[in-house]
């Protein structure tokens, strides 16, 4: 599992984003976060080479939402052979936008005093989904009848065992809101809404039927490119 | 009464999606 946060959303373990031999010998492993609305890239530096490193710095490519580094990357002393640091690198999300592909690529240089180095890594949508992202019932009613039917689609979130109102608690503790719950032929619908940093709103309904570990969920969204992502993240909400 | 007829137009929409 993942790291706890005060607000309860899940976070995904570091994973190893650049191998030591591929960058005489630093090695960089990451994750991405929300805590209490701030947005962090949190990185693990070791060094595995047998001088000192020093003079980091970061830098990101545009990508699809404008995340960029809000501060310099904060190594304040020389990174010993053997030894790691834990940085924690606040983000912002009025950088540069270019559409990457996937959607949620990141492309990085880091500097240190032996060269410069390159990696990719992907980012979770839910990271870029924010705290008043709770849409007005009478304007998700309108919204959800103005998206055309192409703009919908459908997944299936297989082996979930939370009721309705536990998979509600969960979502929200990621900013993913429920709006209305209904129940229709035994089976209970949430209609949920999430808006992303950069204002685009995704709408959604989940049904599940109790007994059933299957859910279906339906997401409408104006930009339904950003839909298998969005699933993505109700997987990783739900099951984690 | 705008809240009433939410509620209503949220079950009505949760019936066409369950029985189109």
């Amino acid at each position: 599992g993942g790291v706890g946060m005060a607000s309860g959303a899940y976070v995904v373990p570091k994973s190893v984003w650049l191998p030591a031999m591929k960058a005489k010998g630093l090695e960089i492993s990451g994750t991405f976060a929300r805590r209490a609305g701030v947005l962090q890239m949190e990185l693990s530096l070791t060094n595995k080479a047998m001088s000192i490193m020093s003079d980091f710095a970061i830098q990101f490519n545009r990508n699809s939402f404008g995340l960029a580094p809000a501060g310099p990357l904060q190594v304040l002393t020389p990174l010993s052979p053997n030894q790691t640091i834990e940085v924690s690198l606040p983000l912002s999300t009025v950088g540069p936008v270019m559409k990457m592909e996937p959607l949620t690529n990141l492309q990085v240089a880091v500097k240190n005093n032996i060269d410069v180095f390159y990696f990719s890594c992907q980012y979770p949508i839910s990271m870029l989904f924010v705290e008043d992202g709770k849409m007005e019932r009478q304007v998700f009613l309108a919204t959800w009848k103005d998206i055309p039917n192409e703009n919908e689609a459908q997944f299936q979130i297989k082996d979930c065992h939370l009721n309705a109102d536990a998979a509600s608690a969960k979502l929200q503790s990621s900013n993913i809101f429920t709006i209305a719950k209904r129940n229709a032929e035994g089976q209970d619908i949430l209609y949920q809404s999430i808006r992303l940093t950069n204002s685009i709103w995704v709408l959604s309904e989940l049904r599940m039927q109790p007994g059933n570990p299957s859910y279906t969920l339906s997401l409408k969204c104006r930009a339904s490119e950003v839909s298998p992502f969005v699933f993505q993240s109700y997987e990783m909400v739900l099951k984690n | 009464e705008l809240e009433d007829g939410l509620d209503e137009a949220f079950s009505r929409l949760a019936e066409s999606r369950t029985n189109p």
